[in-house]
């Protein structure tokens, strides 16, 4: 067992269940920054698993949310994301302009922040599936700290508000208090960072925001500019971010989301000048592990030491897109037509939990896979949610699984880590972590 | 569209230019 078969990986039972929601283990290491690498510009900040043991939300979970509920979850943010996709490419569902743009005969923010909802559908109660992943920032001064989701699928940072002026959802830490902040300061409506938000509205010359999902969620407040501090030796200075007063959605108990989109009002791009618009994340193998979200010059060094992909940035202001050409499993390249993958896209998105490929390719890869575990014998098992190629590995200690690789533009390959391929439920319930959008145009 | 996910990023640094257009992927980062 300790010498997989060629193009094979070791997958350690032991490894994959400190993974699942109902992990009791320990924090492997407590989150710390440090400096790191031989750039003084990078910053370094840590990423934990939201509902692992490293997680200042964790003790909040009274009840850690089952499989189905994250995977369920998750099929909401996909959906979300189709959707905010396929609006835009045609136009429906471009950003709408706030009807409420008169300047200071505005009626007070509190009507405005109730009143702005006749713009935003209905919530639907379904969670924009807020990601697995959270950091902890600094905001204000002096800074209080804040654990947010960290999304490179949206753009606009915000947190929830003092005196929430509408509603807000319970979170784990107090909400941000912009009175006792010496260096807060809402965004006038006349500031040029206040057309910079696609959805905005202006309530006593002072600039509204509005994030919308595509799931119903929002979030809806005072457009603002406070200290952000990433880590303890390094801070951003008037960093415009949205101070929520009115926020609906399955969130978590999340202090707010960090957008790390390609938008305007996204942190890598608010801090072009001060970290050249570069970041990079490593998420861990495990929930009771840690990674790193690292801004700066320092953090694209190892990428550059290998192939990297061209990001396709014709599709739309705000996904990081991709160019996929191919698959392999077990080594080999599967039989997939480029058109495949031409045809809708690919984004990387660090908020999604479970990769979604065009049908014709997942149908290939689930093939291909399911060939290769049936030869060593695996016995087969029920479905979990929407993944549905899953195994009963019931008293095995160590498995042996097919390598499975991610193919881009420009040579950049992705050889899933074993923790990556797949997805355990429970010992006798170990899935293929892989499914397909409904359409091969989606 | 397709989307590349959490759990397949697991312990690659993923590097983010925005001013270059480019990703990059690299293993046993974390």
């Amino acid at each position: 067992a300790r010498h997989p078969p060629p193009h094979h990986l070791m997958l350690s039972m032991e490894d994959m269940f400190p993974a699942g929601p109902s992990s009791s283990s320990s924090c492997d290491a407590p989150p710390r920054e440090h400096k790191h690498g031989a750039t003084s510009s990078t910053t370094r900040m840590t990423i934990v698993h939201r509902h692992g043991p490293c997680s200042p939300l964790a003790a909040a979970h009274r009840k850690p949310p089952s499989h189905g509920e994250i995977l369920a979850a998750d099929q909401n943010r996909a959906e979300s994301i189709q959707h905010r996709v396929s609006t835009t490419a045609t136009g429906r569902g471009k950003p709408k302009r706030s009807r409420r743009q008169q300047p200071s005969s505005a009626p007070a923010p509190a009507a405005s922040l109730s009143s702005s909802t006749a713009s935003l559908p209905a919530s639907s109660g379904r969670a924009l599936g807020t990601g697995n992943y959270v950091v902890t920032v600094g905001l204000g001064t002096p800074a209080s700290r804040y654990t947010v989701v960290f999304d490179t699928g949206s753009d606009t940072t915000w947190v929830q508000c003092q005196p929430c002026v509408v509603v807000c959802y319970e979170q784990r830490e107090k909400l941000f208090d912009p009175a006792r902040s010496s260096t807060y300061a809402n965004v006038s409506c006349a500031a040029p960072a206040c057309s910079d938000l696609n959805i905005h509205g202006c309530s006593g010359g002072h600039c509204l925001y509005g994030v919308q999902y595509g799931d119903g969620s929002y979030s809806i407040g005072f457009f603002a500019m406070d200290t952000l501090t990433l880590s303890s030796y390094d801070a951003v200075k008037g960093f415009r971010f949205g101070c929520g007063e009115r926020n609906e959605g399955l969130f978590g108990e999340a202090a707010g989301l960090l957008g790390l989109g390609r938008g305007k009002t996204s942190l890598p791009v608010q801090t072009y000048d001060k970290y050249g618009g570069v970041f990079a994340h490593c998420l861990p193998a495990r929930s009771t592990g840690t990674g790193y979200l690292d801004f700066g010059a320092g953090s694209l060094a190892a990428a550059r030491a290998r192939l990297t992909t061209p990001m396709l940035t014709e599709n739309g202001p705000t996904f990081y897109y991709v160019g996929m050409t191919g698959i392999r499993v077990g080594g080999q390249l599967l039989s997939i037509p480029q058109s495949v993958f031409a045809t809708a896209g690919t984004i990387v998105d660090s908020g999604t939990v479970i990769t979604r490929l065009p049908p014709a390719a997942y149908s290939s890869l689930r093939y291909a896979f399911a060939a290769a575990m049936a030869a060593r014998g695996y016995k087969k098992a029920p479905a979990v949610s929407l993944l549905d190629t899953c195994y009963d590995f019931t008293g095995m200690s160590q498995v042996a699984i097919p390598t499975v690789s991610l193919l881009f533009q420009g040579g950049a390959r992705l050889d899933v880590d074993a923790s990556g391929i797949m997805y355990a439920a429970s010992a006798s319930q170990v899935c293929l972590a892989f499914a397909a959008n409904e359409d091969g145009g989606d | 569209v397709g989307i590349v996910g959490n759990t397949q990023l697991k312990t690659f640094g993923v590097a983010y230019d925005i001013g270059k257009k480019v990703v990059g992927f690299y293993p046993g980062a974390c």
